[in-house]
């Protein structure tokens, strides 16, 4: 969409870089620093079949569990980001509905370790095996794929950050209220990715890159949306009395 | 939609912790 987005200044785009920088560290959850200390210590052999043996309604309240905690700091991302408090409250749930799930996914390359196809949780790093009693593998697999895919571009935390921001502020979600005001701050924020990944030297296919994930997390996010109803239909009770009251809301 | 995301609408209340 080659149209004349709104005229930003350098000056005005690398603030913008910097606050959303600095908000997405603010709430990123782990600290890489943190994770260093961890030296990326994966589950041993025992652990990981004590995870498989673990009821599927279990391993799948423990994975909302840490699914909403992850939830939590992305909307206090968003509560950060330049001009989103000042939509209109339909319109942020909206963004966050939509947008927290593949904010989360994004952040996920930050905790992979690509040579072991692993990801940080609960305290150690696990491969896919681990979550085999969820019962849903070939949507495992794909996460660690898309995570996979996303490391390879090796984004700095401010790319990161910026993509983050542009992900929430899509304009085409269904049911916004204020559309064109969306659409603005995603086109300031697009050029903000723009200015850092020019910035950064990245070469010039990075941005389309970057682009082409939108549709790979919109798809993850469907699946999760559809495994979640397919679980629940077979274990109604358990998502009603155990699964966290905000992981419902937002994917129930 | 407000109603429907009592909790979501919530956190986006709260004081930026």
């Amino acid at each position: 969409d080659g149209d004349m987005s709104p005229s930003v200044s350098t000056a005005e785009l690398d603030h913008l870089v910097q606050t959303i920088s600095k908000s997405h560290l603010e709430t990123c959850q782990y600290l890489t620093e943190e994770l260093q200390q961890t030296s990326w210590q994966s589950f041993l052999q025992a652990e990981v079949e004590s995870y498989q043996s673990k009821p599927r309604e279990l391993m799948w309240q423990l994975c909302a569990v840490k699914i909403t905690e992850a939830v939590q700091y992305v909307v206090e991302f968003a509560k950060r980001i330049d001009g989103f408090m000042e939509l209109c409250q339909n319109d942020q749930i909206v963004l966050l509905k939509a947008g927290s799930l593949e904010v989360i996914l994004v952040r996920m390359c930050r905790l992979f370790d690509s040579q072991n196809n692993s990801v940080y949780f609960d305290g150690k790093f696990a491969g896919p095996d681990v979550f085999r009693a969820l019962g849903c593998d070939d949507l495992i697999t794909s996460v660690f794929d898309f995570a996979n895919s996303m490391c390879s571009l090796r984004l700095s935390e401010d790319e990161l950050a910026v993509f983050s921001a542009f992900l929430l502020l899509s304009a085409d979600r269904s049911w916004l209220q204020e559309k064109l005001k969306v659409e603005k701050l995603q086109q300031k924020t697009q050029l903000a990715l723009q200015h850092v990944l020019q910035k950064n030297r990245r070469e010039d296919g990075a941005l389309n890159k970057l682009r082409s994930k939108v549709s790979a997390l919109r798809s993850l996010c469907t699946r999760h949306t559809e495994t979640l109803s397919a679980f629940r239909a077979v274990h109604p009770d358990v998502v009603r009395t155990h699964f966290p009251p905000l992981y419902k809301e937002l994917f129930g | 939609l407000k109603d429907k995301h009592k909790i979501l609408h919530q956190l986006l209340q709260n004081s930026t912790s």
